[in-house]
């Protein structure tokens, strides 16, 4: 097998990756350095080692699922943007039918943290999402359906701490922004429902509970989904937890505590794990680097980011700062793949296979159209790419966040582009 | 939209100032 070719211009402005760090170990290999375990939670990839729910192997999805689950999320996403907040109430029946257009957003390359709900609590095992805002859970008696998922579902009747939440509250009005759905009403209960582009969907009652996110963390009255008819590609979780920017999501239900406040680290592989922290005591490294967080039109809920540039291998790429600005960006934990305007990923592409002519393209993958094959490699030498955003602040990526590796021999740039310039 | 997705966070400390209104990154910050 050949080695990665090294020269002091290769070495500033590429990374060598071994070929065989590309795939994840079938062994969890915890490696997380959260600097204060008092507000951190554990952040395992769903599909890992790591995961409980990795027991059910069954279901894993793979690679190729993963992307296409992906794409349904950005299309959501999109039209999430597209539309105006509550343009569609909530039915139970019609929830079953809903076309794969609408919604907020799910997919499936998520990340897991196990948060503590009800009295006695219960371990819950929930994808973290920055990119929605309502927590929801699978309830019990699942008066209509629930998908399998790994954890107990969760009782209200065994709870102390239970209670639903009444429709004419204004809690019940804020599911409006929240989900993008107006709530409904049953038996004077506040009915809310979300539902997400892969026509996955969660429909039950709205109900405030003790949270308890860890051992000397805990929350009376949080709102959350107490879901009786659930059914999409949650992939043995039990539900979601909402980081967006709403007044229903977690960091702002918690604000008195945390002020909005929270990090992570995602983990470098599947095999691997992570922290979400929460509060200004979560521990947050000094070289912190901050750019202003920006609104988007439509979609307040969303953490908005203003991009100003890309490098590719040190050089970067002759695009206008205005191409970013024309249609935004968003940094979400549940989209897999980075999309970016085509204009913009034209010229990424272009530079990255331009400075990885010697090695042999694969077949593409999905969504990504710059595979290689490193089979008669052991290590190559990758182009290094930063993001630049507003305020100068650089962000080189790591060589994980470059490369999608499918096997071996197909080895993705792991971007892929919008449709239009003004997506 | 373009939206910056959880592959390219890896590695990353990705932290949220919701009141400050900012969002930051530190390399080398997980491990």
């Amino acid at each position: 097998r050949r080695e990665a070719p090294a020269d002091s211009h290769q070495l500033q402005h590429s990374h060598t990756v071994h070929v065989s760090s590309l795939l994840p170990s079938s062994v969890c290999s915890p490696s997380a350095k959260a600097l204060d375990k008092k507000s951190s939670l554990q952040v395992v990839h769903k599909h890992g080692p790591c995961s409980q729910l990795h027991q059910d192997k069954a279901n894993i999805p793979t690679h190729a699922e993963v992307l296409l689950q992906d794409e349904a999320r950005v299309k959501s996403i999109h039209s999430r943007l597209g539309r105006k907040p509550g343009s569609s109430d909530v039915d139970e029946t019609d929830a079953a039918q809903l076309p794969a257009k609408d919604g907020s957003v799910v997919g499936s390359g998520n990340y897991i943290v196990t948060v503590g709900l009800g009295t006695p609590k219960k371990g819950l095992s929930l994808v973290f999402d920055t990119g929605s805002d309502i927590t929801w859970t699978q309830c019990q008696p699942c008066a209509k359906s629930c998908y399998k998922q790994r954890d107990p579902i969760f009782a209200p009747s065994q709870s102390s701490t239970y209670s639903n939440i009444s429709c004419t509250s204004t809690a019940c009005s804020s599911l409006t922004s929240a989900t993008g759905n107006s709530p409904g009403c049953a038996s004077s209960a506040c009915v809310y429902g979300i539902q997400y582009g892969d026509s996955s969907f969660s429909v039950g009652f709205f109900a405030k509970e003790k949270l308890t996110l860890t051992p000397t963390d805990e929350f009376d009255n949080f709102l959350f989904g107490c879901g009786q008819n659930n059914q999409g590609l949650f992939g043995g979780s039990a539900g979601l937890l909402g980081l967006g920017r709403d007044q229903l999501s977690l960091p702002s239900q918690t604000a008195s505590k945390y002020k909005k406040f929270f990090s992570y680290c995602l983990p470098s592989s599947a095999s691997s794990d992570g922290f979400l922290a929460f509060g200004y005591g979560g521990g947050v490294s000094k070289s912190v680097k901050f750019t202003t967080l920006s609104t988007v039109s439509q979609g307040e809920s969303f953490y908005g980011i203003d991009i100003t540039g890309i490098s590719v291998g040190g050089q970067k790429l002759s695009i206008s700062a205005s191409l970013f600005t024309t249609a935004g960006t968003i940094i979400d934990s549940g989209t897999v793949i980075t999309r970016l305007p085509p204009t913009a990923y034209a010229a990424l592409r272009s530079s990255f296979r331009q400075k990885m002519t010697q090695y042999p393209r694969a077949q593409a993958l999905a969504i990504l159209d710059t595979c290689y094959d490193f089979s008669k490699y052991s290590s190559v030498s990758i182009p290094k790419i930063s993001f630049f955003f507003s305020g100068g602040v650089e962000v080189p990526i790591d060589a994980k966040g470059i490369l999608y590796a499918n096997s071996i021999s197909q080895v993705c740039l792991a971007f892929a582009g919008n449709s239009d310039d003004t997506d | 939209i373009g939206i910056v997705g959880n592959t390219q966070q890896q590695t990353l400390q990705v932290v949220y100032d919701g009141a400050g209104g900012r969002i930051g990154f530190a390399t080398g910050a997980c491990s």
